[in-house]
């Protein structure tokens, strides 16, 4: 059995979601925040055979879509400083990040 | 070192993790969603020994009990459509989904 | 690849995020609740390349710090009850929990 970890940006999120089950797959959903941007997410838990590993990350890439985000100016903070960016930034956030964990063992009470 | 992941009902959460405690565990908390039914659950993150595996699954196995729930009629949604239900359905929750995982390194700081 | 589930305080955990991400590393935040003390702490998901990890390990042990916690008396609850204590207690929480956990597979989508 494999965990796979998912992080996806929150518009994909229920698409997905529905996505997985549709095709009866399990998955849990957990609320998230993004360390660069400071924005929210969400993480998916979806644990499956290792044969379905490819099923699953094809519906990934047909459901979630990399896109370009505009980020307001961070304000000098402690260390961070010398980044400091006094013009808006575009920032490419990718479609999914995903981490594919190997389960010892699935136990369902 | 092993990490459980495990995922329960709200109801049987706080009892489960007061069980756990009682008897030394570490547990952390995170509050988290299932796919189908889209209504709040538990996860909860265990790491212990390697043969203390057995102890905690028996643990939750007294603490977490399935239970039947009604899910009132899902509306079709986009590609769900085909499976409309248009009458209140029976679901079977399980008590607990475990993941037991294996930890590489654990380190306190 | 290797993933870092890392539990902090959450006083520690906005600090840590900033040193991280100016450090290029990429970091997921998940609002999470400690077993015992029943208080809100942070869990970090940090997907690094493996020979990072002495690095991230290194970073999270100047940002975060062991802290001396006073709990008011737990009332006896159901099977805690034996554990019972009158009189406030102080418990020591630990800088940071991290477990390095392998990832198989990471898919960038
Ligand atoms: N230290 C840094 N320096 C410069 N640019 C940075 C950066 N950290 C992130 N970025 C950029 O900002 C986008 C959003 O990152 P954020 O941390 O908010 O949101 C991230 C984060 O929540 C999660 N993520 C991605 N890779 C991860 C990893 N290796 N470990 C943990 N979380 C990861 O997925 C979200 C999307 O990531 P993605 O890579 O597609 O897109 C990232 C990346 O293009
Ligand atoms: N392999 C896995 N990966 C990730 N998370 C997992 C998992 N197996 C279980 N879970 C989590 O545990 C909860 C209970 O699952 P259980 O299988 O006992 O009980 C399930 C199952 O009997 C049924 N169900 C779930 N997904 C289904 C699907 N795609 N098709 C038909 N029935 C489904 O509905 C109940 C509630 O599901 P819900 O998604 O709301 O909530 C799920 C989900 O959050
Ligand atoms: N193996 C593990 N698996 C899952 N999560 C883990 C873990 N080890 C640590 N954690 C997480 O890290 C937080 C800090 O743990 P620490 O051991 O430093 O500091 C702990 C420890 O010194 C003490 N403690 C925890 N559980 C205990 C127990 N069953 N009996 C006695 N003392 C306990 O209370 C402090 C706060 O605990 P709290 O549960 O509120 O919060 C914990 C928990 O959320």
């Amino acid at each position: 059995m494999k965990l796979l970890l998912t992080i996806v940006q929150d518009q994909d999120a229920l698409p997905l979601l529905e996505a997985l089950v549709q095709e009866d797959y399990r998955v849990t959903k957990l609320a998230s925040t993004g360390g660069f941007l400071q924005a929210g997410n969400t993480t998916l838990l979806v644990g499956i055979e290792d044969e379905q590993v490819e099923d699953v990350l094809g519906i990934i890439k047909e459901t979630c879509q990399p896109r370009g985000k505009t980020v307001a100016p961070l304000s000098p903070q402690g260390g961070m400083a010398e980044s400091y960016v006094p013009f808006p930034v575009k920032v490419s956030v990718g479609g999914a990040a995903v981490f594919v964990i190997d389960v010892e063992q699935f136990v369902r009470v």
